[in-house]
C-alpha cells in the first residue's frame, strides 16, 4: 500500500 | 500544525495583504512586477487543484481560497484597474517569465512524488514558487524603485521563508516519517533568492534614502 502523500502545507 | 507553520502562513498572508493595499491606497504599482505577481496567481491555482476534493481541514481551504483571491486581486488590479494599470513598468518588467514556467513544468513532469496530474502539478507549483521573485528581483535592480515595495512587505515575505524553514527543521525532528524533499529544497533555493531580492532592496532603499535630499 504506497504511502498516501498528503500536501497539508499551504 | 505547528506555530511555526501558522505563523508563516500568516506573515505570507500579510505579506500579500499589503502588497495589495498597498496598490489599492496608492493607486500605483511603480516598482512591482506583474510577471511575479501572475507567477505567484499561478503557484497557487496549480496548487490548490485539490481544493474541492481533498478537505484537510477548514483553516486549509479558507486559507487556500484567500492565498488564490488576494493573489488574482493584485494581478487583476494591475492589469485592468484604470488607474492602477497607469503606473505599471511595462517596459523595465521584460524578465521572459514563460521559459520559467516551462522549465519548472519539465522538472515537475520528472521530478515529482507520484506521476499524476495533481501531483504533477502540485511539483510544478512548489518549483514555480521558488522562482517566481526573479522578475521581480529584476525590476528591481533595473528600476531600483522601492515606493510599493514597502519595507513591512520585504520584512513579512523575510518571515514567512525563514518560519516555514523552522516548520521543516521543527518536522524533521518530531514526526517520524516526515520527509518532503521537493518542498525543503525547493523551498531552501527560494529562500536564497529572496535573500538576493532582500540584499537589492536595500541597496535600493539604501541609495533612494540618500536622494531624498535633506528638507
Amino acid at each position: 500500500e504506497e504511502a498516501e502523500i498528503d500536501h497539508d502545507e499551504l | 500544525m505547528n506555530i511555526f507553520r501558522f505563523a508563516g502562513d500568516m506573515t505570507h498572508l500579510i505579506s500579500i495583504l499589503i502588497l495589495l493595499l498597498k496598490i489599492y491606497a496608492t493607486k500605483s504599482c511603480a516598482g512591482i512586477s506583474l510577471k511575479t505577481q501572475e507567477l505567484y496567481a499561478l503557484v497557487f491555482l496549480t496548487r490548490y487543484l485539490d481544493l474541492f476534493t481533498d478537505y484537510v481541514s477548514l483553516y486549509n481551504t479558507v486559507m487556500k481560497i484567500v492565498f488564490i483571491a488576494s493573489s488574482l486581486a493584485i494581478v487583476w488590479c494591475m492589469r485592468r484597474h484604470p488607474l492602477v494599470r497607469r503606473s505599471y513598468d511595462k517596459d523595465l518588467d521584460t524578465f521572459r517569465h514563460q521559459y520559467v514556467v516551462l522549465a519548472c513544468f519539465v522538472l515537475a513532469l520528472l521530478l515529482n512524488e507520484k506521476f499524476t496530474i495533481q501531483e504533477v502539478f502540485w511539483a510544478f507549483s512548489i518549483y514555480l514558487e521558488a522562482v517566481a521573485i526573479l522578475p521581480q528581483l529584476v525590476l528591481l535592480q533595473r528600476s531600483g524603485n522601492v515606493d510599493n515595495l514597502t519595507g513591512q512587505y520585504v520584512l513579512f515575505l523575510g518571515a514567512y521563508r525563514g518560519l516555514y524553514i523552522i516548520n521543516w527543521i521543527y518536522r524533521y525532528f518530531t514526526e517520524d516519517h516526515f520527509t518532503r524533499w521537493i518542498a525543503c529544497v525547493s523551498g531552501l533555493v527560494q529562500t536564497g533568492l529572496y535573500a538576493d531580492f532582500f540584499y537589492y532592496y536595500y541597496l535600493s532603499w539604501k541609495t533612494n534614502t540618500k536622494l531624498k535630499l535633506p528638507a
